[in-house]
């Protein structure tokens, strides 16, 4: 169980702070069509380092809760990850405007790291963002079942 | 280059033939199971030609993976996309709506798969699902909804404390 | 070529307005819909541009189609299907599970939808769905399943003739 | 209403003769995944004219039932429509073997016509094929769903 928490400051469709668990084994996210689940996936990928355009599409200020400040917005995601060794961390992400510009910086235990270093910490971790294989997006499978064999052949090399 | 490329081959064919046959055993006896393949076109120049998928759904024929149906595709659409990796060092996978073609019978395969991953590969899954007897066996619900000024709020709600649905729970021990 | 274009992109747009009103109208009062519109990027040009889908789903803010969640990308794009033809003269309309990607909610609204038209416009359908809040709701079931060659069987269920659902009826009677 | 019904022999996984219907107004297919309800779809836009390899990428030989005798196959779809002034046409093609290959014939009321004679007395019928009006085909949403504004010019093209 690695995932314990997830804390949400005015990210996407979530306005104010939310914190979203603990998750267990087998945890299941249900709601309505457009209540909000998949931003939660959005979330996790976002604090994890995925640029904002391989969230579907999206901008930085996009990610951010369309009715919080949008001069100078407070917007963050945190999770909570506990090792294999049961030692507690929390990754953070954050996006703010510096010089009208939309950026982000990254925190583990409130320490600010460079993305580097971030991702660096993660792989330590055992998160490789790189491989993709944590997720399977919504209409991913959809989209896979009608690929052509030479499409097959480009997926297994971009694996190895 | 190539030789990169037929080891990955094999680990995936490898992979793709265990899952899928995983995922489609049969919920009752005699627990038939279907089968999955991988085949190099031109197993000489890999690069220039597609990989074949071809498939063999429970008690059905040989076919390529365009010829089923749209749920049987999707199955092996999935088991494709998990053997591309395997679970070797996966600590979480979190799936959103992949069962949206899947009849009962292919939710409940889903349901007992993932099951089985928690306990043997000690993996956490996070899946976001509108199919109640999916999500009604899961250990916690988070359930999202959307306020009148269509912000969302969530609710958690543990399942893990109440008694299980005894039918779902023997038809997926298997 | 050009007025041809623009002919027919009005009707198409007039169509996808009221169509979408339609499909995303509330169950319960105050009744509010969403509201879709197509713009051309280039009016002077159309053929060197694209056409934008912008909707607004009930209680929700404008967005592109690209911004809206999966299940209210669905909507949308069946609502953009349907107002291509129009129903002046479709005698009858088959749908093979368009409702995958739909909540309990949004699958009532269908169904109140297609009811409606089958009224309106005279139109016969045969729908394919997994969703029994839909299919619950038909006049006629032809259930389909397998043999154990894996031929298929087809048998045939009247529901007209049941009383009906007091609950579901309240509800897509408006 | 229109469809009545449909008789099918040795199409794709019905094996033999089958009767489905009566239709009503608003029937439901049902079933399992890979019962062969898209099948059902596949055999109305059969016998109403589509080539095979626009019913998902076939050639004639693939819409044979795989049991059947494939030297000498018997293969046909018939389709009972009623017109809106309440009169009955059987609409019907089938798929045989001539000079080992694979060829499909058409009649109305057992009146053997060619593709051309067939397709015009639909439009007679008020089905008019062309428009594809008809049908929305398992994964068309999802699909259209992802188009891009250039995609959406495409399609408005093609109807006007
Ligand atoms: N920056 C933002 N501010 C406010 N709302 C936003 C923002 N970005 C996205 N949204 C809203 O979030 C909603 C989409 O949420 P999401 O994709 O999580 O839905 P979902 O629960 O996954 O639905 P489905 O079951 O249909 O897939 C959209 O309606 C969109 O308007
Ligand atoms: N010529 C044929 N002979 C025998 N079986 C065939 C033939 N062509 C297709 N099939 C079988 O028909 C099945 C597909 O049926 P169909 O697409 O109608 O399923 P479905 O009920 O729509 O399922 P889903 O809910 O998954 O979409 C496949 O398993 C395929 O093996
Ligand atoms: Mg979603
Ligand atoms: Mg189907």
């Amino acid at each position: 169980m690695r995932i314990e928490n997830l804390e949400i400051k005015d990210f996407k469709s979530y306005s104010g702070v939310h914190t979203i668990g603990p998750f267990k084994t087998f945890s299941c996210v249900i709601g309505p069509n457009g209540s909000g689940k998949s931003n939660l996936l959005d979330a996790i990928i976002f604090v994890l380092g995925y640029k904002a355009t391989a969230i579907r599409g999206s901008k930085l200020q996009d990610l951010v809760y369309i009715g919080a400040d949008i001069v100078n917005p407070k917007t963050y995601v945190k999770l909570h990850f506990r090792d294999q060794h049961n030692k507690l961390y929390v990754l953070g992400r954050n996006i703010t405007v510096k010089n009208k510009r939309f950026e982000s910086s990254y925190t583990i235990d409130s320490k600010e790291l460079s993305a580097q270093e971030f991702q660096k910490q993660l792989l330590e971790l055992g998160i490789n963002i790189a491989s993709k294989s944590f997720f399977i997006f919504q209409g991913d499978v959809e989209n896979h079942a009608n690929r052509h064999p030479k499409e097959i052949t480009h997926e297994i090399e971009v694996v190895s | 280059r190539k030789s990169l490329f037929l080891k990955a081959f094999k680990r995936i064919s490898k992979n793709l033939t265990v899952i899928y046959a995983e995922l489609t055993k049969e919920l009752e006896p005699p627990y038939h199971r279907g089968s999955a393949h991988l085949s190099l076109e031109d197993p000489m120049n890999p690069f220039n030609a597609g990989v074949k998928f071809s498939v063999i759904p429970p008690n059905k024929r040989f076919q390529e993976i365009d010829q089923l149906s749209g749920g049987e595709k999707s199955v092996a659409a999935l088991a494709f996309t998990f053997s591309l990796q395997g679970f070797k060092s996966t600590p979480f996978l979190i799936l959103d709506e992949i069962d949206a073609a899947f009849d009962t019978e292919n939710v409940l395969k889903l349901l007992r798969w993932v099951r089985n991953k928690t306990k043997v590969n000690a993996i956490q899954f996070i899946v976001i699902s509108l199919k109640e007897i999916f999500f009604a066996h899961s250990d916690l619900l988070i359930g999202i909804c959307r306020n009148t000024d269509s912000t969302s709020q969530s609710l958690t709600l543990a399942l893990d404390q109440l008694p299980p649905d005894e039918a779902s729970e023997k038809l997926i021990a298997n």
